[in-house]
């Protein structure tokens, strides 16, 4: 782990007395290779290790009797700090129904976060949930969110596949409103931050249900690229908050960070499994740990 | 410009961190750069240009650490595609089956042997019919094992040229998924001795260093043959690729660059060493 690296790479520097320049940077540069090899995007960890640094040459390391401890400690705050505090999960509209707007790239796990999600706010809130089926491109999307809407007890408001996503959402988001839902979740196409076309078919899907979140969804195996992704969708449609998906896998998970830091959006849930009730708040202090290793 | 004006440290900098960024990972873009110096001070590469050419030339050839072809000599030939979830597995599939019916003129059946997804055989089915394949399906829930075992005696009866395999999505930590992997291929090993001749991994282009672990694990459960790499039409460079092939020796052999019935090229080694540096 990183605070064991840190721990050896200064253990001598009790030997002799005072931290030198030298191992503070052998000590950033352990730094910087764990949270490279967590996938944190590089310019990220670069302005975190200069972060650290700077509190490194402050005399509580440099005069410590354990050095490598309190190296230790700056680190784990630092990456504390950047990660945020508790999500605070789903904002809900004063006016019913909270609409939900799913995006993010493809394959990264909306469908199926979308009833996750459904799943979670019965559980959790006691919420009458519906979803609206907007992915009229891929093969047998609609089927697909058809069967695990059911396996979650939520109607799929659904139109086939000849209906503009847009007006599907629309015409979703009145029949929530005419059943008495408390939140209508909108599940759209996985689609590439830089598809000018499907883009703009986002904002204009958000644009026709004002959704009180928009949650993009991102792989926790992501690597350098999810902060272009973050920051393309950020600028396009603006979201609120990311679902992280497969952090039951064994990626360290450093797009996280790279995402939290750079668009200051918060990750409100975690996806922890294929089945649909692997889905939780996320939690970022479990995420630092995982990102150090 | 090239990457290489002047001969400095913020020169080597910058190259490494274009290799990181393109997801090459600290380990490979190390073994790359050590090598690029040592040919530099060798002092047979003047200038800019030259270190340029020679670093794509290390790249290309880094990409490329065996046969990069799929080889369709076997009658029938069996594919079996595996693969993290969503990484591309059913859409590539669909793909690779307009390919080798409609551009190469083979009969191509189809086996749905991801029988746990929601929609999975439906969907596999809307790509067989886009392909103008036939596919074998079995029943939500059975097992993978005799879907698999059928699409193969079926392709065979039915004198089909290549017999592809869809599986379902699973994580490399899933010990029992894993397990089941390994039993699909025994399975299809029992219906025909020499298959699957060609078991591809589909690596989405976006993974950072956790696709080395994926890769290792999934080779570690079954030979594979090949990397597609998928989603390469993002902004992401798809350098784990590069990792993967350095560190296990396994090429990648297709790349997908969209969602299209069209978008599977062979992989080109120059140009992927191209546009890293890009
Ligand atoms: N292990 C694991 N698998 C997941 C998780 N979330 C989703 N999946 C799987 O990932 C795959 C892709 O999920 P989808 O919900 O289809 O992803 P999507 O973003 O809707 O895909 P597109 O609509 O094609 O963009 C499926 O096999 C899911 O079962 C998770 O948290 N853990
Ligand atoms: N842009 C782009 N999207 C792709 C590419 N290959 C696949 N996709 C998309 O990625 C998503 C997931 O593809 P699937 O074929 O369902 O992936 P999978 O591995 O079979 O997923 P599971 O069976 O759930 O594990 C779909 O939306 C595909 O259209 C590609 O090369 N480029
Ligand atoms: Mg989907
Ligand atoms: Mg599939």
């Amino acid at each position: 782990s990183l605070s064991e690296k840190l721990q050896a790479t200064l253990a001598d520097v009790r030997a002799h007395g005072t931290l030198t320049e030298d191992d503070i940077a052998k000590a950033m540069r352990e730094i910087r290779l764990a949270l490279l090899e967590a996938d944190v995007n590089f310019k990220v960890v670069k302005s975190f290790t200069a972060t650290v640094k700077e509190r490194c040459l402050g005399a509580d390391v440099v005069g410590a009797l354990n050095p490598g401890q309190q190296v230790v400690k700056i680190v784990n705050e630092e990456l504390a700090a950047l990660m945020g505090g508790a999500s605070m999960g789903l904002t809900f509209s004063p006016r019913p129904p909270t609409v939900v707007l799913m995006a993010g790239l493809q394959g990264s796990g909306k469908t199926t976060a979308t009833a996750k999600l459904a799943r979670w706010l019965k559980a959790e809130h006691g919420s009458s949930v519906a979803l609206a089926a907007c992915d009229v491109y891929r093969p047998a999307a609609v089927d697909q969110l058809r069967t695990v809407g059911a396996q979650v007890g939520a109607d799929v408001y659904e139109q086939g596949t000849d209906r503009d996503p847009v007006d599907i959402a629309r015409w979703a988001l009145d029949q929530a409103k005419m059943a008495g839902k408390d939140v209508l979740i909108v599940d759209t196409s996985g689609r590439l931050h830089v598809d000018e076309k499907l883009m703009a078919e986002l904002v204009d899907i958000r644009r026709a249900v004002k959704p009180t979140n928009v949650l993009l969804v991102v792989d926790a195996m992501t690597g350098q690229d999810a902060v272009n992704v973050a920051e393309q969708f950020s600028q396009a449609v603006d979201f609120d908050g990311v679902i992280m998906s497969k952090l039951d896998g064994d990626a360290r998970g450093g797009a996280a960070l790279s995402v939290k830091a750079v668009t200051g959006k918060p990750i409100l849930f975690a996806s922890v499994g294929e089945k649909l009730d692997q889905f939780e708040r996320f939690h970022p202090d479990r995420m630092a740990q995982r990102i150090l290793g | 410009a090239t990457l290489f004006e002047t001969l400095d440290e913020e020169t080597w900098e910058r190259l490494e961190e274009a290799l990181i960024m393109a997801d090459v990972g600290a380990r490979t873009t190390a073994k790359v750069v050590a090598q690029l110096e040592m040919d530099a001070e060798s002092g047979d590469l003047e200038g800019g240009e030259a270190l340029t050419r020679r670093l794509t030339e290390l790249l290309a050839d880094l990409a490329r650490p065996g046969e990069g072809h799929i080889d369709l000599r076997p009658e029938p030939t069996v594919i079996m595609v595996a693969g993290v979830n969503g990484t591309g597995k059913t859409t590539t599939i669909g793909k690779l089956a307009w390919h080798l019916h409609r551009e190469l003129g083979r009969t191509v059946v189809l086996g749905a042997a991801d029988t746990y997804r929601a929609a999975a055989v439906e969907q596999l089915t809307e790509w067989a019919a886009r392909a103008g394949c036939e596919i074998v399906t079995g029943p939500p829930g059975s097992d993978p094992g005799s879907v698999a075992f059928e699409a193969v005696r079926q392709g065979r009866e039915r004198g089909a040229d290549v017999i592809i395999v869809d599986t379902a999505g699973r994580l490399h930590t899933q010990d029992d998924l894993m397990a089941e992997l390994a039993k699909v291929r025994r399975v299809i090993a029992k219906q025909l001795p020499d298959a699957p001749h060609e078991t591809l991994l589909t690596v989405d282009a976006t993974t950072g260093q956790n696709g080395l672990r994926q890769a290792q694990l999934f080779s570690e459960t079954v030979p594979v043959d090949g990397i597609v790499l998928t989603k390469l039409d993002g902004t992401a460079k798809g350098g784990i690729a590069l990792a993967i092939a350095g560190e296990l020796g396994i090429p990648v052999k297709l790349i997908g660059i969209g969602e299209a019935l069209e978008d599977l090229r062979p992989f080109d080694a120059d140009d992927f060493a191209s546009a890293l540096l890009a």
